[in-house]
């Protein structure tokens, strides 16, 4: 059975998904079958991942609402041993469908228990939307555990708590075995007492809970999506390309203690 | 009949609601009374404003669900001529709750209505959550036109589209005065040329719908929410609080032209 990772926080821009689509690649460079999921009606995971929009007909909304196998919505990236469902169109208006629909939070849970025994994959990733709605929902009741990328600014500090909350009630009321699979803190900016201050905040609530690879604010990071290249690609000796293979390191310590 | 100003955009941490409380601040300073509403559960813009949690028991859930009119839940702010309605707790499950709701698109419309001929507000400023679901929708239903902050990044840059579209969608169905108020660059970073490179596609496409000003990235903006100021109060002779100043002057000079 694969470890099915979300990457969630409602509060928006804090690198969700620059993080799934890193993590995922430099999961694979290590010789991982990785499955990434762009839960995300932008579609951003499915743009970094140079997933172009013609390519995007069938993906997620299918697998949510129209009963599709992962199988059948999977697409080959261009990166070894990583395969993408993309975010359709269509997905915008999930939410809203998904209100009437039976067993709406475990819509995303029972496609991927689709997957059956003979599956590539020992990571799924889920790029999670910045909302607490159903979307996202589906996404923490279909995980193992729930990565959390912290953006050392306020604002986004303040909204932890919330995110915490809903992680607790849905793991009392519609998936048990959820746990926090860590939180990482990025757009560190070494120049900024402000990341200072949110990383001490975090490290002093939330201990060993927060990973010890930061990512650090770095242009090149910014820059990747434009290519429709993960940063690795893009330019692998960045300190931001750099930070994200040590948190793939550190993730797979974690997971898979020696 | 007040002026009122969605700042809308689905695209997460691009500035809305630094936009929304610092341009609501700067046009109280030209005597102008202003409403500010916090249509998103993460309660940013009360928090931006210095509300305490324990002041935010009623606010815009109580007006979209519970039939509340504005002057019930307007709180007066520590900055002179100017209102706050703020997010409480019970707007993060308003998004369903709104689903099966009577004229749902139309709640928060239908509230502002309520203001008579006699409340002081010459601008209703509505800070929208990161999404197109039923909250934004509703600020976008009950405004008379949409201010979009636009960060100076390339996934930014690639919602744009999509934000477009469903504006045009409301206009057509739900609000026919709906008008894009205009585009203000944000987090613009002289030494990124991603910066140049978003605001000239955003300039070759949208002209003068474009604002002039500029909000650069400034450590003073993202320092003032922990301190519970808007910039313009907290270091109002920095970079990002001089360029809150001149987007309300562009605004009144563009809403009320000599
Ligand atoms: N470490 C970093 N350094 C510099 N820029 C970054 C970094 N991480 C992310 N970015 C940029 O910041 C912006 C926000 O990141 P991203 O889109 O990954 O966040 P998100 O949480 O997925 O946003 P949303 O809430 O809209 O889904 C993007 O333009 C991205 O390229
Ligand atoms: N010009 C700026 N310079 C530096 N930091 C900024 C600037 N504008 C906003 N910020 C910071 O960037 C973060 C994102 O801004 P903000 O929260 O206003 O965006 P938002 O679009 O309202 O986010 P959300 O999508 O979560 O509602 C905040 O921490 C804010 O303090
Ligand atoms: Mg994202
Ligand atoms: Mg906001």
């Amino acid at each position: 059975k694969p470890n099915i990772v979300a990457v969630a926080n409602q509060k928006g821009g804090v690198g969700k998904t620059t993080t799934a689509i890193n993590l995922a690649t430099a999961l694979s460079a290590t010789g991982e079958h990785v499955l990434l999921i762009d839960l995300d009606p932008q579609g951003n995971a499915s743009t970094g991942l140079g997933v172009p929009r013609e390519d995007r007909a069938t993906g997620t909304y299918a697998l949510l609402l129209d009963g599709a196998s992962p199988k059948d919505v999977a697409l080959t990236s261009f990166v070894p041993n990583l395969d993408v469902i993309a975010a359709e169109p269509d997905l915008a208006g999930a939410e809203i469908e998904l209100v009437s629909t039976e067993r709406r939070e475990y819509r995303l849970r029972d496609a991927l228990a689709q997957l059956g025994p003979d599956h590539p994959y020992s990571f799924v990733i889920i790029d999670c939307p910045p909302s607490l709605g159903l979307l996202t929902l589906n996404g923490l009741v279909a995980a193992d555990s729930v990565l959390v990328p912290l953006q050392c600014e306020f604002f986004a500090l303040e909204g932890i708590s919330q995110l915490m909350r809903t992680i607790e009630r849905v793991k009392r009321a519609l998936n048990p075995a959820l746990r926090l699979q860590g939180i990482v803190l990025t757009m560190f900016d070494r120049r900024n007492n402000l990341s200072d201050l949110v990383a001490a905040d975090a490290r002093g609530f939330f201990g060993t809970q927060v990973y010890d690879t930061v990512i650090p604010r770095n242009i090149r990071i910014s820059e990747s999506p434009s290519h429709g290249k993960p940063v690795i690609l893009y330019d692998f000796r960045s300190p931001g390309a750099q930070a994200y293979i040590r948190l793939a390191q550190e993730l797979l310590q974690r997971e898979r203690p020696q």
